[in-house]
């Protein structure tokens, strides 16, 4: 009589089962799994511990784990939404789905919001307009005068604060998103629809089918 | 021209924020 081993699949501290994380977002179960394989790479780049560590998002972002990028860590900290400092796998699926180009764009215009309000306020202010206009500068090695940097968050304040009290409030925000569409690009993600694939071997080792 | 571009798009265009890059293999 043959003799047979049943393994069983061991998951990590955080692992959220692909069905329910499918059922909550635009993604089918067999891109969850394939979000599974690539958040297991990305966790286990520097710790194997199951968790995407701010030095592992930014290893896979920049390529080095010690770069400073506020958008990242901005990105990182609205990813983390537990804030213990991580990042785990149901955090990971339902934070990129935003990302999904299926994805409401209410959620990209509010997601979007959040990473600008530096300091969660609820508000976005012309104070930490010219912090973000000035890291991106650094970010990229430009440089411009601080009177262009004073003139280009002055210009934006002008256009989308209406209500001309110093910040932009979550209803201007969305007015200001309505008049200039451009800015909420950044929000979708191509690769998040060709999932499966942009990560075939998942395919392999997957039981579960979506065609 | 940095000026005629509200400080949104320049961030929107920059490559400061793209999270392309943790589908790269």
């Amino acid at each position: 009589m043959g003799c047979f081993c049943l393994k069983k699949l061991r998951h990590k501290p955080g692992y959220e089962a692909p069905i329910n994380l499918a059922s909550e977002t635009p993604f089918t179960v067999n891109e969850v799994e394939a979000l599974y394989d690539l958040f297991k790479k990305l966790s286990s780049s520097i710790i194997d511990d199951g968790l995407i560590h701010k030095e592992e998002f930014q290893l896979a972002l920049f390529k080095t784990s010690n770069k400073q990028n506020l958008f990242a860590d901005r990105i990182f900290d609205l990813f983390d939404i537990k804030h213990n400092g991580v990042i785990e796998f149901g955090e990971f699926v339902r934070s990129l789905s935003v990302f999904h180009p299926n994805a409401p764009e209410a959620d990209k215009i509010a997601f979007l919001f959040r990473l600008y309000d530096l300091r969660q306020t609820g508000c976005i202010e012309a104070e930490e307009l010219k912090e973000m206009v000035t890291a991106l500068l650094c970010e990229n090695n430009l440089s411009l005068s601080e009177d262009v940097v004073d003139l280009i968050v002055e210009k934006t304040m002008m256009e989308a604060d209406t209500k001309r009290d110093g910040k932009i409030d979550d209803e201007e925000w969305k007015e200001f998103v309505k008049k200039n569409p451009s800015i909420i690009k950044i929000m979708t993600l191509s690769d998040l629809k060709e999932l499966t694939l942009a990560f075939p071997s998942f395919v392999m080792n997957s039981g579960v089918s979506d065609l | 021209k940095p000026v005629s571009m509200n400080a949104f798009e320049l961030i929107s265009r920059s490559q400061s924020f793209s999270l392309d890059k943790l589908f790269e293999k």
